[in-house]
């Protein structure tokens, strides 16, 4: 049977992780 | 000084990744998009070390009766393991050519010595989600280099491609990548020994600047 997962957004992750890099 | 601050192992360090579409301008000229890049660092030993991601945040996106992300954690060693988050630059390029896809990736091992090595591209939703390929190094100035050149992408990758850029909205691109990663793994064809063991997961750039990404280290705290 198929398992709900859980949103990546509510997972322990850094902040980074949903922040795109600026071009430098 | 790259160790815990790019992609490398003790044994194996990688130095490039891409995934292109390259399209013919005129019979002399390319024009050449860039989907995901990771190029050439060169780290110093005052540059701070990549930021860690506790692995069981995201096992359960790397699943695998066999083979999977927890498993190998479990065998290491552990400082093999990253994960990398794309954004992955849309393409205003219209694909025709199935041929046109490519993969290029370098790697050279740490180690004196010629390795021949299984890297495996884990795919997932995709079944089966294993395409393997087998590398043989070659000594160029004073090291054993991996150079996986202008590899075609496999047909599923190609077709998923085309299916996400004919969806009208990023949110919906988005929806669809967050159920869609990779897992890269590089192992010794004798040993069996894991050298590097990448989990990549996607998101659309919103950026005008091309393909981005963030590099961390995967850690069971």
């Amino acid at each position: 049977s198929a398992v709900e997962q859980v949103p990546m957004r509510k997972r322990q992750l850094p902040a980074s992780f949903w922040e795109e890099p600026k071009l430098t | 000084p790259w160790q815990g601050r790019s992609i490398a192992s003790s044994k194996l360090r990688m130095l490039e990744f891409s995934a292109f579409l390259e399209q013919p301008q005129d019979p002399e000229t390319f024009n050449k998009h860039l989907f995901v890049h990771i190029g050439q660092s060169n780290p110093s030993y005052s540059d701070p070390y990549l930021e860690s991601v506790d692995i069981r945040q995201i096992y359960d996106k790397f699943p695998e009766k066999k083979g999977g992300l927890k498993e190998l954690f479990d065998k290491g060693p552990h400082n093999a393991f990253f994960l990398v988050k794309f954004w992955v630059k849309n393409s205003t390029l219209n694909p025709l050519l199935f041929n046109s896809f490519h993969l290029e990736s370098h790697f050279y091992s740490c180690k004196a010595q010629s390795d021949t090595v299984h890297v495996s591209y884990i795919l997932r939703p995709h079944n089966p989600p294993q395409v393997m390929k087998t590398e043989y190094a070659r000594f160029e100035n004073g090291r054993y280099m991996f150079r996986i050149h202008r590899s075609p992408l496999c047909e599923y990758m190609i077709n998923f491609i085309h299916k996400l850029k004919h969806l009208p909205e990023k949110y919906m691109m988005n929806s669809v990548l967050e159920n869609f990663t990779i897992l890269q793994v590089v192992t010794n064809r004798d040993t069996l020994e894991t050298l590097l063991c990448v989990a990549y997961v996607f998101e659309v750039s919103t950026s005008e600047h091309g393909a981005q990404h963030h590099i961390y280290r995967l850690v069971k705290d």
